[in-house]
């Protein structure tokens, strides 16, 4: 197959000697807009073909796979301290799957449209569906993963990703005479219920004592969660919870100061 | 910080030449979270639990684990969310292990597993990559993590 064997990567630099096979490249997903969605896959180090397909997706909304995923969290690699290299990371999930980084939707990391709009006009439906148009031509260059389980994984934003991706899938395949064999997902401090996420936010802010009763019951007093937006009382509130009683801290790593 | 890494290494001509990656020559330097997109986002569900009780209907193998040292979307945050579901306790909470330690906590309910990662930030594997590792083989097996 061409378009596989034009994808695959043959050394990255500085990459240490590794058995598994790599590819990436993009995968058009809207000719019209000349939208694009990059991916970069390692395959499992051990028997591939009988390994299932895991897809890995980053949230932010706008943040990469390859920038997190891939390069700081389950991929075989991690990017040494002076850019120059990379090491094998021993406790990488291509010891049991073959894994799919996709950076989606476009605008984010090297995915990218030629019209430049839809950088101002992403959101979950779109994501969605691209991502689901992605997977289906991304198999079309992979044939050998029609069949294959497949896994959809992620964290943060991409609690609304990989369900949402899920769903599409679900109702690709009710229509579908090849549908795609979706087992399951798995997601981790996933944004998942704007109302219980923020009640359950204020909650751990101040069983953690990281912010003040007094700040703890101004939060609930004042603010709506089931509001998108906050009221300019709510989040001068947030403000002064993050700003003066948080302090220096990094709230991804509370225990750890922050990057500068 | 290590995206500071990734910054530098993703931005390499030789980087991007190996990973047949920027061939159109994006207009912007490559970066780890795209702020643009970030600030333009539009549509966005106010609660994706619908979408769980679709899966969950469609038997779907559904994980969902959380860091319990992040305080940007804590574990608290999704116990509230998780519990509108209202699902039936199958395997009772218990502690599991990673190698003689204490990994996190976890419930199986009918339906969906959830699980803590004890000391683990936003990006678990990143924090506790052993314990990530030992979740996901666990995910992928279909099997309850170890009690020991």
């Amino acid at each position: 197959n061409e378009e596989e064997e034009a994808d695959r990567i043959l050394q990255l630099p500085g990459q240490p000697k590794v058995s598994f096979q790599q590819y990436s490249g993009y995968v058009t997903v809207n000719h019209v807009a000349g939208r694009a969605l990059f991916y970069w896959l390692t395959e499992a180090d051990h028997n591939p073909l009988s390994k299932p397909l895991v897809i890995w997706l980053n949230g932010g909304p706008g943040c990469s796979s390859v920038a997190y995923g891939a390069s700081e969290e389950i991929g075989p690699f991690r990017i040494n301290k002076t850019a120059s290299g990379l090491y094998y990371n021993k406790f990488s999930w291509n010891t049991v799957a073959n894994l799919l980084f996709l950076e989606t939707p476009a605008g984010v990391g090297f995915s990218y449209s030629n019209q430049s709009s839809d950088l101002f006009n992403s959101g979950d439906r779109r994501t969605a569906k691209d991502s689901l148009e992605f997977l289906l031509r991304w198999l079309d260059r992979f044939p050998r993963y029609k069949q294959r389980e497949v896994y959809i994984t992620g964290e943060s934003y991409a609690g609304h990703y990989v369900p949402q991706l899920a769903k599409e899938i679900m109702m690709y395949n009710k229509h579908s005479k090849y549908p795609i064999n979706l087992k399951g997902i798995m997601v981790g401090n996933a944004v998942t219920d704007n109302y219980y996420d923020n009640l359950g936010t204020v909650t751990y802010w101040w069983s953690h004592a990281m912010i003040s009763d007094k700040t703890y019951r101004q939060l609930i007093n004042t603010c709506d969660f089931t509001h998108q937006k906050e009221s300019n009382e709510c989040d001068s509130v947030y403000s002064y919870a993050m700003d003066q009683e948080f302090g220096n801290i990094d709230q991804y790593n509370i225990y750890a100061p922050p990057c500068n | 910080c290590t995206e500071k890494y990734a910054e530098i290494y993703y931005n390499r001509p030789d980087v991007q030449k190996a990973l047949h990656a920027n061939i159109t020559k994006i207009p912007y330097k490559w970066t780890a979270c795209s702020e643009l997109l970030n600030r333009n986002w539009k549509d966005t569900d106010v609660s994706i639990l619908p979408i769980y009780r679709e899966m969950i209907a469609g038997g779907l193998r559904i994980w969902v684990f959380s860091g319990d040292i992040d305080s940007v979307v804590p574990v608290t945050a999704t116990r509230y969310s998780l519990a509108q579901l209202k699902l039936e306790t199958k395997i009772p909470w218990y502690p599991w292990y990673v190698k003689k330690q204490v990994g996190g906590w976890t419930e199986v309910y009918e339906g969906l597993t959830f699980a803590t990662v004890r000391g683990a930030g936003h990006e678990v594997p990143l924090f506790k990559p052993r314990a990530a590792l030992l979740l996901f083989k666990s995910f992928i097996r279909g099997e309850p993590l170890p009690k020991s």
